[in-house]
């Protein structure tokens, strides 16, 4: 375990849990994305099926278990307990543009031809375009609340923190995985224009709103 | 290449 890696887990714990009481706290879900929760609570659910499979730590078990809880715990506010203040009318990304075409390439393009791996695989690029209706949903509307810009800041500086694990697993340990890889350097530049946005205007005390 | 996630990582 390396600090990028670390930090990375605890920016994507803190982006989770920073939602999840942004919800309850405020009794609304305003302003996110049901179906980018959607597609974050089937990526969990096909990358960590390896708990029925396989243990490797105390803290790698524990991380998943809340991880998958609290993507269901948050599709679940958003579509059922807090349903009323769901601003589905601006959530409007087709998701089987990015279900579809990732499920397709998790079978072309995989390490292992084998039903649990092709799931993982499926999650890894699922996971890189994920947060697409949230970012259409910001843009459609032109603003985001400032706890949005926060939840969005720590989940997109998360994949970025898991490339320099990358490198530095590469230079040390000798490992890689190209499908993690490319994917998380996907993901990570699909925020730039967010991370840009974060930047220049939530960080100096301003709502972010995109010009007209 | 060897696997480093899905074994170890999130």
């Amino acid at each position: 375990m390396n600090i990028f890696r670390f930090l990375g887990d605890i920016s994507h714990l803190s982006a989770i849990i920073i939602l999840l009481l942004k919800i309850w706290k405020s009794r609304s879900c305003a302003g996110i994305s049901g179906k980018s929760q959607l597609l974050f609570a089937i990526v969990f659910t096909t990358r960590y099926l390896d708990l029925f499979t396989n243990f490797i730590s105390f803290y790698n078990t524990s991380m998943k278990v809340v991880y998958v809880a609290s993507s269901y715990a948050t599709v679940w506010m958003i579509y059922s307990k807090f349903k009323a203040t769901y601003d589905g009318n601006h959530d409007t990304f087709r998701v089987e543009f990015l279900i579809v075409p990732t499920a397709i390439l998790s079978f072309l393009v995989n390490h292992d031809f084998t039903p649990l791996e092709i799931l993982w695989t499926f999650s890894i690029y699922l996971e890189s375009v994920a947060i697409l209706p949230q970012l259409f949903m910001v843009s459609k509307t032109g603003e985001a609340e400032t706890i949005t810009s926060h939840y969005l800041f720590a989940l997109g500086i998360y994949r970025t923190l898991y490339l320099f694990n990358w490198i530095w697993r590469y230079q040390f340990e000798e490992f890689f995985d190209l499908i993690a890889i490319v994917a998380g350097l996907v993901q990570t530049v699909l925020y730039c224009d967010f991370f840009y946005l974060y930047i220049t205007k939530v960080l100096k005390g301003k709502k972010l709103s995109l010009p007209a | 290449c060897k696997r480093i996630m899905g074994k170890d990582e999130l």
